[in-house]
């Protein structure tokens, strides 16, 4: 939840209604169902904090009268700087609690055909509606939290007004404020300020160890492409470069403080690419997979690796994943073991909702030549080129190209994780059986 | 992708929910392309769909939904302090 930063120093407020809607726009709404409504709304709050909420006479619409919450029903251009737009769009606005004249004004937009319960057509629900306002003019802001009474669109009606109850969300907001029914006050000594949360338990940092967590020594388990930013995966932990090339941390960060869902003891991540339909991040660590929802793994993972129906030419089930990419050249998945590799494309699934490998493969990891046959993980980069790690270095194949002769190694520590340019040293061995002669780096 | 009318559309309703600063008619300011599809992102991530961070079908839906019309996100350019300038 959001709180706004501003609340009443009481709880014993007063509402008023200073219109009603327009009958022939809101047939259905008499002013005695419209103050019933609003009643109900209130009380969605009050149930939930020792709130009480009184109605006086609306009168004439006079803002200086009328109580706290003022209630009205306006059109278009309405005095108070924020003018409504007709059917649609906006539909109602509060102002948040102080001591402006304008503090707590809720205004619903009169060229709505405002309605009571049920979903019909082209209508909107008042309650949903006022309950979300009242979360306003008592001090909330918009929830992005799922579900919210406080979330900005209108999803529809909340259901039975007699028996409506706020979210957890929205309860722990306005328990924020104002304590909670029958219990304390906010706030401890001074109830006039909001109440901090309580803080989680400590955790102690544990500081890594350079001589083990050396990013410049490549070696990593898995590299992956997750929105657009590069990820070194090492044993328990990882670095991660920016759109722009800068290094987040010259510490690496531990998996388990980021990624949450994997079983304790998880200290090494096989494969890693992010999905393209959906951007989920698949995770393959030895036979299992998982799937994230940005940093959480999702409900029913890991779930065994067979489900992607990859066998070795020799007929057996492929146990771990070595590499995972998106090949940005023909937006196919690949995933690469012991030298063989299996194209998927994720938008023909299986039974089990996983996709199933091609006709046609495995294939050798040779047929991509110049790059190591058995590299640590690969990823789409830059123009769409396939960028194949190996130990502590690199080899780009060109958008599209799966056979380059020329293709030259580069270093990983340099290039991606802010390493000094070490001293000139023996290139690593060619591959594949090199075709040819290497020079050294610097040459 | 969104057509120039709908991108136009868009970067004024991200400005008034608070996603974008509003723009300043002293300096004719120009939103920058990453500020932009940075507040498409927070825009998107807020509301619940896929982050994109460019303007696809499913984000100019949730855009076209009916709403509250305080902004999401509350900075220096509240409600209240919009009218206090304005009665200035």
């Amino acid at each position: 939840y959001a709180l706004s930063g501003l609340k009443w120093h009481k709880s014993d407020l007063t509402w008023s209604v200073h219109s009603y809607p327009t009958p022939s726009r809101s047939p259905g709404l008499p002013s005695t169902m419209v103050d019933s409504i609003l009643t109900h709304a209130f009380k969605a709050w009050s149930d939930a904090a020792p709130l009480t909420f009184h109605q006086q006479p609306g009168g004439g619409g006079s803002a200086s009268s009328g109580g706290d919450i003022r209630v009205s029903f306006n059109s278009l251009l309405h005095d108070d700087g924020y003018p409504f737009d007709g059917l649609g769009g906006t539909l109602a606005h509060a102002f948040f609690p102080g001591r402006d004249d304008v503090s707590g004004d809720t205004h619903f937009d009169d060229h709505e055909r405002w309605s009571y319960g049920g979903e019909s057509s082209g209508t909107t629900d008042l309650f949903t509606v006022a309950v979300h306002e009242f979360g306003h003019a008592l001090g909330l802001s918009h929830s992005s939290s799922d579900p919210s009474i406080m979330r900005p669109y209108y999803q529809g009606p909340v259901g039975d007004i007699l028996h409506y109850q706020l979210a957890l969300d929205d309860r722990l907001a306005i328990q924020q404020l104002y304590g909670i029914k029958g219990g304390q006050q906010p706030g401890g000594v001074d109830p006039n300020l909001p109440r901090l949360p309580s803080p989680p338990p400590t955790k102690p940092t544990k500081p890594s160890d350079p001589s083990v967590h050396d990013r410049c020594h490549g070696g990593f388990d898995a590299v992956a492409n997750i929105r657009g930013e590069v990820f070194f995966f090492q044993g328990a932990h990882f670095w991660r470069t920016t759109r722009d090339g800068s290094l987040v941390s010259l510490n690496p960060a531990q998996i388990q403080n980021f990624w949450m869902g994997f079983p304790p003891g998880t200290n090494k991540i096989d494969a890693v690419y992010e999905r393209k339909s959906d951007s989920s991040i698949i995770f393959f660590v030895g036979s299992q997979y998982w799937v994230f929802k940005d940093t959480v793994a999702m409900s029913g993972y890991p779930r065994p690796l067979s489900e992607w129906g990859m066998k070795r030419k020799s007929g057996a089930l492929v146990d771990r994943v070595d590499a995972a990419f998106i090949w940005a050249h023909n937006g196919k998945t690949y995933l690469f073991s012991q030298g063989e590799f299996w194209r998927f494309d994720e938008s023909r699934k299986g039974q089990r909702g996983t996709p199933q490998p091609e006709p046609g493969y495995p294939r050798d990891n040779s047929l991509w030549t110049g790059v190591p046959s058995r590299m640590d993980d690969i990823i789409s980069w830059g123009e769409g080129d396939a960028h194949f790690f190996k130990d502590n270095h690199y080899w780009v194949l060109k958008s599209g190209g799966m056979n380059q002769d020329s293709v030259e190694p580069k270093s990983i520590g340099v290039d991606w994780l802010r390493c000094p340019v070490p001293p000139s040293t023996s290139a690593p061995a060619n591959p594949d059986g090199p075709r040819r002669c290497r020079c050294d780096l610097t040459d | 992708s969104a057509m120039p009318e709908q991108y136009s559309r868009a970067v004024d309703w991200l400005s008034r929910y608070g996603y974008l600063p509003p723009p300043d008619p002293r300096t004719s300011k120009l939103q920058t392309k990453e500020g932009i599809e940075k507040a498409i992102r927070v825009m998107q991530r807020f509301g619940g769909v896929r982050e994109t961070g460019v303007l696809d079908g499913e984000t100019l839906k949730l855009m076209s939904t009916p709403r509250c019309s305080l902004p999401d996100i509350v900075g220096g350019e509240d409600m209240l302090k919009k009218r206090r300038r304005r009665r200035r």
